[in-house]
């Protein structure tokens, strides 16, 4: 699966996920992707944020909604990733997921649930001071 | 103010990241450089996890959920379950921009893409295939059934149900979903 966060220059966001799913799933079966809320959300009043993983526990927990309220508050994206993926380890230890968040000045952030062969994330950020697309790892919490 | 313009995706898709990137340095949206970026890893099948030819279902077919939002007017356009046609994230933006509705899922989503112009084409390919066949000869392992007879942690279906709820350690099948295999 893939989840983009896109902040213009005036602070406009935009936000998107696409994927073919889980392998053999029951015929039917949708995941979080493209439900807003979980697979991502924005609000250029607030952020975006997008969630990657398991998206039949995931979506439960509206992750990509809860980061962007996070962020309203004025929480920093990557605490506010991190918070997301606290909740839903609370439920579920084994959980594979990972968030990404960005606010409304480009600040932005990740977190990922530490398993066995899951140890960081990476994801990818482009922006001015970074001048082209550069992957970035975060260590899962 | 320097951060932005910014592009962040999940993943290392670094082609998803450049298309995005560079659709707003020609001066495109926020919507199109989603739409891009989503879409050129839909064409690159990223991580297998991604577009046409990956994580078949339990008959083999490859289908495609995705979406799109727009943060200042709050409008969202998804497709779920579409069958047969390779840009969903390109049918989610036409939600958008040609219906009231947000979500669209499964044959209806197809003859709405249809309807929109986007071509109907197999989804299935070699690698999905072996994917599949694999699977089959492996008795159906893994597979998302519980509290079904046959016993699915070691048949294939069909499935009916049964009375009895046994109940399972949530660590079996949450590692079910991991990094070659994700939502």
């Amino acid at each position: 699966t893939i989840g983009m966060i896109v902040i213009g220059q005036t602070g406009s966001i935009a936000a998107g996920t696409s994927t073919n799913g889980a392998n053999h799933k029951i015929q039917g079966r949708v995941g979080d992707s493209p439900i807003a809320g979980a697979g991502a959300y924005a609000d250029s009043t607030a952020g975006g944020a997008a969630a990657t993983g398991d998206g039949d526990i995931m979506m439960r927990f509206l992750p990509s909604y809860q980061a962007v309220e996070y962020m309203r508050t004025g929480m920093d994206p990557t605490v506010a990733c991190q918070k997301v993926i606290s909740r839903i380890q609370k439920y579920h230890p084994y959980f594979f997921g990972a968030v990404i968040c960005a606010n409304m000045s480009g600040s932005y952030g990740a977190a990922c649930n530490k398993l066995p062969g899951f140890t960081q994330f990476h994801f990818m950020v482009s922006n001015p001071t970074l001048r082209q697309p550069s992957e970035q790892i975060v260590d899962c919490i | 103010a320097s951060q932005l313009p910014l592009a962040i995706n999940t993943w290392a898709f670094r082609r998803a990241a450049e298309a995005a990137w560079s659709t707003l340095q020609a001066g495109g949206s926020e919507m199109d450089a989603v739409e891009k970026g989503c879409g050129q890893c839909e064409i690159d099948q990223c991580d297998g996890s991604v577009g046409y030819g990956g994580s078949p279902d339990e008959h083999g077919e490859t289908t495609l959920d995705a979406m799109i939002m727009d943060g200042n007017t709050m409008q969202v356009g998804a497709v779920a379950d579409l069958r047969r046609i390779k840009n969903a994230i390109g049918v989610a933006r036409k939600v958008i921009e040609h219906t009231r509705h947000t979500l669209l899922v499964g044959e209806s989503a197809s003859m709405f893409a249809e309807s929109m112009g986007f071509p109907c084409e197999d989804l299935t390919t070699q690698s999905s295939l072996s994917i599949y066949l694999k699977w089959l000869n492996r008795s159906c392992q893994p597979n998302f059934w519980k509290n079904v007879t046959p016993d699915a942690s070691k048949s294939c279906g069909p499935y009916k149900q049964t009375a009895k709820f046994n109940k399972e350690e949530q660590t079996v099948w949450e590692r079910r979903i991991q990094i070659s295999n994700h939502d």
